[in-house]
């Protein structure tokens, strides 16, 4: 089992590799992907470990491999069609949010319940009413819905993207979420949290 | 040393605590809030014996004493003035979070290059002309920089933030920024691709 700190890394390498690739390199290091990231070089080749990725000692890790295996990891093999619910500021945020496509997130359309927003476009998605949602979701294969509703409209929103047949949520709503399919959360209070601790760490020093 | 995931989740439990005292609880056990979290209860007695708390058996934990740890621990003993540059869709999405307050970041400003903005309002915080920023970081003590702005424009921004004085950067952009402060970096790319992980390994079982 990898720990899911672990795999947020990885999410961070697969992005670090796709640079280099776009600069022209074919291998690489794990000091040099240590010094790139900020990250302890022992933490990456431990990291790459859990996937039999040990790099030869001296020549370094080959670029084209390490994407292939992490695509794998990560499924990125496929386009994950995405739907994000309430294009409010975040939603607007989140569906504006170029080079998320070749991360290998495709968001398609926006919901809400404001019909003075549907009909609107965001970054070449549409905004749908939200009564339309499932079926869209059914018809565009869709399987990831992100969240960015008010705190009391999430409970109901999530039910309604599982009900219309997604496989996982992405919630920004300040609530935990309850439906049987995978829920991750985002709070950026919790990155402010890490920012001040680290803050107090240095001033400490 | 605490890794840094640990310290995230104690920011979850910082939440998750706050929650429970507003229903008007005063004990708490591991297994309580793994219940509520979605987290081991081994892992939060893990993470919480890192600072020497270690429940009573068959007691549990003190809420207020809990709080009061996490809250040293996580410099949240004072309230944190922040500031917001670019007052775009994701800039008025972070100065509208409701709740940030409490968690002990205060937004009072808002900075972008756009004129049209300056002087309009966010959730009472004020949208100033970034020509402005040193002078308010400096005589309103501000401490942190939120960036959200676009990618071209980070840097540059993340500059002007150090050198108006702030401690530490919070940055969406999508794009490594270096400056000689702490810089914690957030990316929904990479809590999507967890959530895909999680989606793909539920699908496997
Ligand atoms: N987790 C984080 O770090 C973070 C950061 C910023 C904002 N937020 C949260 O994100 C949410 C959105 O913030 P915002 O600034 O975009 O708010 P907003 O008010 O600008 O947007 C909310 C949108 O949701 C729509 N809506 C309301 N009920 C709905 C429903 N049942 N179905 C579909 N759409 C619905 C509204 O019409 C509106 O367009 C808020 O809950 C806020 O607390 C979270
Ligand atoms: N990390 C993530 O998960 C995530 C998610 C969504 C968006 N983003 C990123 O966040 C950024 C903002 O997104 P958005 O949708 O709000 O874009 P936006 O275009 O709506 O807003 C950008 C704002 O920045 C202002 N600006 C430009 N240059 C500036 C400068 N030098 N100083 C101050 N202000 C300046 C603009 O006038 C505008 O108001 C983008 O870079 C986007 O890629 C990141």
């Amino acid at each position: 089992k990898i720990p899911k700190p672990a795999i947020k890394r990885l999410a961070v390498y697969y992005r670090c590799l796709q640079r280099m690739k776009e600069e022209g390199k074919d291998k690489t290091s794990s000091k040099e992907m240590a010094q790139r990231l900020g990250i302890k070089a022992c933490q990456i080749r431990k990291d790459l470990s859990y996937f039999g990725e040990f790099g030869k000692r001296g020549v370094g890790y080959n670029i084209d491999n390490l994407l292939e295996k992490l695509k794998a990891i990560l499924g990125l093999e496929s386009v994950w069609r995405t739907v994000v619910i309430g294009a409010g500021n975040l939603g607007k945020a989140i569906a504006g949010y170029k080079g998320i496509k070749e991360q290998g997130f495709d968001i398609i359309a926006l919901f809400d319940v404001d019909r003075r927003k549907v009909g609107k476009k965001v970054n070449n998605a549409k905004i749908h009413h939200i009564d339309e949602l499932e079926e869209f979701v059914k018809k565009n294969d869709v399987k990831i819905a992100i969240l960015s509703v008010p705190k009391e409209a999430a409970q109901q929103a999530a039910e309604a993207a599982e009900k219309a047949g997604v496989e996982g949520i992405l919630n920004f709503s300040p609530r935990v979420i309850n439906v049987s399919i995978p829920v991750e959360n985002v709070d950026i209070a919790v990155s402010l949290k890490s920012l001040t601790f680290q803050i107090i760490r240095r001033k400490g020093k």
